[in-house]
């Protein structure tokens, strides 16, 4: 574990703590896309699919186990609950995210480590969590102003992967088995996608004005 | 040889 990795860990902590409160504090999930929360819900079961079979910390696995619970109950509660659901941008989140999935899984079974279940399912949740936020991005988009949690929500969750791309050069420098590129270059593709909002975001924090991404 | 890849993050 280094400083970059736990980091990284506590900022996507953070943008899951962030996104349930928005949404048990204000009852409301309007700017959020469902359609983000499924596909993060499928990363993180496709990811921890070795949750019950290999036991690295008592970190690691509570950890797995907050991603896991947290992102379903999200998606439950957007689906499910009475008041949650009802403002729903239903209308405004429409990206075919059916086609994410399928091109991740085809790209799973082309690129791999081993050919074996767990290692298919594990670059496949890379691959798909690389284009997760999509939905989410055209989303705010569409939908003009951004409130201030799903703003912070969004920045949160791109920005532990860019401390993550920092984890994987300290590992690549100090240990001599590292070679990871499947989550590199995934990596790299995922923080890429929110070079646009985070300039933005950073542009609407110096003018200390309302996040506005252009349409 | 290469170690399976370690699956010690998250």
């Amino acid at each position: 574990m280094n400083i970059f990795r736990f980091a990284g860990d506590m900022t996507h902590l953070i943008s899951v703590l962030v996104l349930l409160l928005k949404i048990y504090a204000t009852k409301s999930c309007s700017g959020i896309s469902l359609k983000t929360q499924e596909l993060y819900a499928l990363v993180f079961l496709a990811r921890y699919l070795d949750l019950f079979t290999d036991f690295i910390s008592v970190y690691n696995t509570v950890m797995k186990i907050v991603f896991i619970m947290s992102s379903l109950s999200i998606v439950w509660c957007m689906r499910m609950h009475p008041m949650v659901r009802r403002s729903y941008d239903k209308e405004l989140d429409t990206f075919r995210h059916y086609f994410l999935i399928a091109g991740c899984l085809l790209g799973a079974l082309l690129v791999h480590e081993k050919f074996t279940f767990q290692e298919i399912f594990w670059a496949f949740s890379l691959y798909l969590e690389a284009v997760a936020i999509l939905p989410q991005l055209v989303l705010l988009q569409r939908s003009g102003n951004v409130d201030n949690l799903t703003g912070q929500y969004v920045f949160f969750l791109g920005a532990y992967r860019a401390l993550y791309i920092l984890n994987w050069i300290y590992r690549y420098f100090t240990e001599k088995h590292f070679g990871r590129w499947i989550s590199c270059i995934s990596g790299l593709v995922q923080t890429a996608l929110y070079g646009d909002f985070f300039y933005y975001y950073f542009i609407s924090w110096k003018n200390n004005a309302k996040l506005q991404l252009p349409a | 040889d290469q170690l399976a890849n370690p699956k010690d993050e998250l």
